[in-house]
């Protein structure tokens, strides 16, 4: 994945099953930012990974005030980048077992 | 270590705490 400044990670152990999954996310490296960033801290959410759309989370937490509008892509892109590395690796596993 | 809660009208809930200690020293 890109390193877009802004790190996405698993918030609690993936299972393959469950629909919805936590994640943290933070921002390593404000510079890649436009907006002024001023949460230093992570922030955890939950995601269906079925259902849900990266960006409208990414958009959520422009809204919520974590970041500038300008910087939504750049969110969307992080949660994305994540999301399909989990379900890669899901779909490894199961193949695998297979 | 101090949380915060952020409930978006849409109704997700982001919870804000600090950044795992392990990633700050990475950098």
């Amino acid at each position: 994945a890109e390193d877009t400044g802004v790190r996405v990670e698993l918030a609690e152990e993936d299972d393959g099953k469950k629909a919805s999954i936590a994640l943290k996310l933070w921002v390593e490296d404000h510079k890649k930012l436009k907006g002024k960033y001023k949460e230093s801290g992570a922030i955890e959410f939950t995601f269906d990974l079925e259902k849900e759309v990266p960006e409208v989370v990414a958009q959520e937490m422009v809204e919520s005030g974590f970041f500038h509008e300008s910087d939504a892509k750049t969110v969307g892109k992080s949660i994305r980048d994540r999301v399909a590395l989990i379900k890669w690796r899901r779909e490894r596993t199961v193949s695998a077992a297979v | 270590s101090a949380t915060a809660q952020v409930v978006h009208s849409a109704g997700r809930r982001f919870i804000v705490s600090p950044v795992p200690e392990a990633r700050l020293k990475e950098q």
